[in-house]
């Protein structure tokens, strides 16, 4: 296939599209054949259909989300070309993945098999390219140590020294021997039971 | 700073200062948080209340320390401007939670939203200087999203103009609120009303709970706190009994419904609608708040990826073994990457949102027009479900991308995790908000396809015309009469 397919933002959107009105009607017409052909009451309905009614309102609620995030992703082309880069790429990269990991979805409205391979491709290749931006992409979240209260995630990456100095303040480590060993363990390990 | 983050910091493609003014609105709002934060954290607030690390804190310690940090942020925020600048830091301050979070989220919210003028007046300035501390007290130990099934009763004496409060049964019982438990001294409690024994749904009432002076729980108030949580841990989620509790014919919030001088119940026609633009606002900010537990679970995992190595580097050099980064396995990008991006994309849908509700409010303000509520109600219930299932799915992602040390307390993660996954339930179980949305979608639909039969006519409400819907950019694909073409990714 020519051109990259992740790219093709437009092209994925009505992908996302076509899934979410592919559910919802699948969803209507399981309450109205069981309300038509069945005679259940729309209440009866309803319940018996709820994880079809459940995956209808989950597709449509991504396909919302995708077209929110590309909005606010294409605002960046005006603000600065470098960031619009990088947001794009990790955008592609989010299509991608929602697809990848959602294939059933996206077959039951037609994408075949060679899309999905060629989609998987893509992922590896924007993986490679998104590897160098990971921390600074975290980083632009700009949160206070305070905020994360993380051992293992704080600015300065001092990683092992805080978790060694967190663990040396356990209560448990401020007496030694612990007493409670003394007085319930102790004499079991010297008994010959 | 360890020399693996600041090596893997030279290698970005963009300026990092100007994503975060980008990520943040503008170059102004980063230095006014960062600003607040030095004086918070690091300045006015030395960490000198914790004498042993947090997380070996008794639960009644960490709801003491939680207390100890809320009045002193509270007090500094009256120095402040814009005192409701101070509400994010305290936030992010207070990691177990605030016994202050419902009193400013939902208390002072709904005495905005169901007080007439005259309640607004007499509560809301106490309310705001902390001299009353109120919580939101609607779901009951047997009840929750299921509104009609509440029990709590409040039965109007005409003579006495006075209701009577009961909790009738043990299920009856109110169950959950955050502060409720040893906090607040007010409750806005959602009873059944009764008047001249005709039943007249649910209303809020303003509840004393607790003696000013003594904080004592008053007479027929049996209130406690309900015990240990995954997260949240100083939010004193309560309970509260009540037992034949007289308040004033004026304790009833009267914006949308009252009863007249000569003790006839009068109810406004959009009072229902009024009542979900409550709702809709604390869930879009609930989609906020993912995109920044997710922005804090992905920000520690990916650090701690850049640091954490692992396994034999292929590309060792000079017949030197060295060890692999983990952020250098495919597998563990693969875990990291969406989790940036679900982080970006809550935001742009709460960006979306709150211009949508933000309309919506002037809508219904200026021209009394109610007619877009019913999508933006479906909508954010939907998205407050989908964002904090996948918001609660990436944390526990980020959790294990860092091993056994994402399995310890210290790293911040698992109380994040609790935090989020809390989300799910709060505010409306998921499943009950997906079905809320479906159901919004079943009638779009339903009107397109023209299935309908007669029973469903009544269940059916268009609230916007079509050609309104139409052009809706949220639904108006459903309005196809065939499936969107995909183009050249199917055969």
């Amino acid at each position: 296939r020519e051109g990259k397919i992740v790219s093709d933002v437009d092209g994925l959107l009505r992908l996302f599209s076509a899934s979410a009105y592919y559910h919802c009607h699948f969803a209507f017409d399981q309450v109205d054949c069981r309300m038509r052909v069945q005679g259940q009451s729309f209440e009866k309905a309803w319940i018996e259909c709820q994880v079809d009614l459940i995956k209808a309102a989950k597709s449509h609620l991504i396909y919302y989300m995708m077209i929110k995030y590309w909005e606010w992703v294409s605002s960046g082309e005006k603000y600065d070309l470098n960031i619009s880069q990088v947001l794009k790429r990790l955008a592609y990269f989010y299509f991608g993945f929602i697809i990848n990991e959602n294939k059933g979805d996206f077959l039951a409205v037609g994408l075949d098999l060679t899309s999905i391979e060629q989609i998987q491709d893509e992922l590896s290749t924007l993986m490679v390219e998104l590897r160098n931006d990971m921390i600074p992409l975290v980083d632009a979240f700009d949160l206070h140590d305070m905020v994360l209260m993380s051992a293992i995630g704080c600015k300065d990456g001092n990683v092992y020294d805080r978790l060694f100095n967190l663990a040396k303040k356990a209560p448990l480590n401020q007496v030694d021997p612990n007493p409670s060993f003394i007085k319930y363990i102790k004499d079991l390990t010297k008994s010959k039971l | 700073v360890n020399p693996l983050l600041e090596e893997e910091r030279c290698k970005a493609t963009f300026n990092i200062e100007k994503l975060t003014y980008f990520l943040e609105g503008d170059q102004e709002k980063t230095e006014r948080r960062r600003e607040l934060e030095k004086k918070f954290y690091e300045d006015e607030f030395p960490n000198d209340l914790i004498k042993v690390p947090v997380d070996y804190l008794s639960h009644s310690e960490i709801y003491t320390e939680a207390l100890i940090k809320a009045a002193r942020i509270y007090f500094e925020a009256f120095n402040l401007e814009d005192p409701r600048e101070v509400l994010g830091i305290a936030d992010a301050y207070h990691y177990e939670a605030s016994p202050l979070l419902l009193h400013f989220a939902m208390f002072i919210p709904a005495l905005m939203g169901h007080c007439n003028d005259e309640q607004q007046a007499r509560w809301l300035p106490d309310a705001i200087e902390l001299k009353i501390i109120g919580t939101y007290a609607q779901t009951e130990l047997g009840h929750g999203s299921y509104l009609k099934g509440l029990q709590t009763e409040a039965i109007y004496n005409d003579k006495e103009k006075t209701f009577t409060l009961n909790s009738p049964t043990l299920e009856s019982i109110k169950w959950w609120p955050g502060g409720l438990g040893k906090t607040a001294n007010h409750a806005i409690v959602q009873a059944q009303l009764f008047v001249d024994g005709v039943h007249r749904g649910l209303h809020p009432f303003m509840v004393q709970i607790r003696d000013l002076e003594t904080h004592k729980p008053l007479p027929g108030i049996e209130v406690g706190e309900l015990g240990p949580k995954l997260g949240f841990k100083a939010a004193d989620n309560g309970y509260l009994k009540l037992s034949s509790v007289v308040i004033p014919k004026s304790n009833m919030l009267m914006k949308n419904a009252y009863i007249d001088d000569n003790g006839r119940y009068q109810a406004k026609k959009a009072t229902d609608k009024l009542n979900l633009g409550t709702m809709l606002f604390v869930r879009v900010l609930i989609i906020d708040m993912m995109s920044f537990n997710i922005s804090k679970a992905v920000t520690i995992a990916t650090r701690y990826s850049a640091v954490r190595k692992q396994g034999i580097n292929p590309d060792s050099k000079n017949g030197v073994t060295s060890e692999l980064k983990i952020i250098d396995y495919a597998a563990q990008r693969y875990k990291l990457i969406p989790c940036i991006a679900l982080s970006h994309a809550c935001k742009a849908v709460f960006i979306s949102l709150m211009s949508a509700f933000k309309d919506v409010n002037e809508s219904m303000s200026k021209r009394s027009d109610y007619r877009s509520i019913p999508l933006l109600h479906a909508m954010s219930s939907g998205l407050k479900a989908l964002t904090t299932d996948l918001g609660a799915s990436a944390v526990e992602i980020c959790r294990r991308a860092c091993g056994g040390n994402g399995f310890l307390l210290a790293s911040g993660l698992p109380r994040i995790f609790g935090n989020t996954v809390a989300a799910c339930t709060y505010e409306g179980e998921n499943t009950i908000l997906y079905l809320q949305t479906a159901r919004y979608l079943y009638k779009t639909v339903r009107l397109v396809s023209n299935h309908g039969s007669s029973s469903m006519e009544s269940n059916t409400k268009v609230t916007l015309n079509l050609k309104e819907r139409e052009t809706s950019q949220s639904i108006g694909y459903l309005y196809r009469v065939t499936r969107p073409d995909i183009g050249n990714l199917g055969k």
